[in-house]
């Protein structure tokens, strides 16, 4: 069987609001290492890798590696009806084709169990590579989630190109354009305002804004988000939760006709 | 298409 307790049900919460709107349903992996999701949307351009490590929870058991779909419109409803601070329960028999999902309340005085019918969903692992990145950038999430919903406001698409002092956000619409420059600042006092550069080589892309304002739904997961940039590579948004995992988005830049 | 191939291709590469 699996069973999974995490006391944080808040994360558990915050990772399914953040992915919902890019995938419709998807397989959830647990093995004994943990538990992990990895689809695409369904315009095939995007991926998202979830991870969730087993010493991430307050208690886990995964007798056999199980797979278990999950509509995440319908796993959202059920997760909606657990409190930010309430311990979050995850239960399922081998073969079983049901989850359970139980909540308890930080004084322990109310306990609510959610049956979540599970389905078959076809979908391929697919690997993703070890890539050295031409660069690195690690910026406030809240931050890169303001200057990807400012920028859309003008255009559809943003360039993200990064040197080694800067890296530089740039789009163009019908009614003009917009650039918007963070500079490199290893600030000590405040590490949760620090923006961090590390770079092999300059480099520029282009992505299309509309996802990367959804990838910038994690922004609650983490205080920094994690950019990886290679010419001719998807870019890898990344946020880490600190002792628990991380939730990776990849998507493909716009490649000059 | 080329956003398609491009993932793919990358994917394809692990």
């Amino acid at each position: 069987m699996f069973e999974a307790r995490i006391a944080q049900g808040g994360l558990l919460k915050k990772v399914v609001e953040a992915i919902k709107d890019l995938i419709e349903d998807a397989n959830f992996d647990c093995n004994n290492s943990g538990f992990s999701l990895q689809a695409m949307d369904s315009s095939h351009v995007s991926l998202v890798a979830l991870s969730l490590r087993a010493d991430g929870f307050e208690h886990y058991r995964c007798d056999r590696n199980v797979s278990m779909g999950m509509k995440l419109a319908n796993l959202s409803k059920i997760l909606k009806c657990a409190g930010n601070e309430d311990a979050i329960t995850m239960k399922s028999e081998d073969n079983g084709d049901t989850i359970t999902f139980m909540f308890e309340t930080p004084n322990q005085e109310r306990l609510s169990e959610f049956d979540l019918k599970l389905m078959d969903i076809d979908s391929e692992h697919l690997g993703i590579p070890e890539a050295e990145y031409d660069a690195t950038v690690k910026l406030p999430a809240g931050e890169f989630q303001r200057i990807v919903k400012d920028l859309s406001s003008i255009g559809d698409t943003v360039e993200i190109s990064v040197t080694k002092d800067a890296v530089k956000f740039g789009t163009t619409g019908d009614i003009g354009s917009a650039n918007i420059m963070c500079r490199q600042n290893k600030s000590v006092d405040k590490p949760e305002e620090s923006t961090e550069i590390d770079i092999n080589e300059p480099v520029a892309l282009t992505f299309a804004l509309r996802y990367l304002n959804s990838f910038a739904k994690a922004t609650p997961l983490s205080t920094h988000v994690v950019l990886k940039l290679s010419k001719d590579l998807p870019i890898v948004v990344e946020y880490h939760v600190p002792d628990v995992g991380r939730l990776g988005f990849y998507l493909a830049p716009k490649v000059e006709e | 298409l080329r956003d398609q191939q491009l993932m793919f291709d990358f994917f394809a590469s692990a």
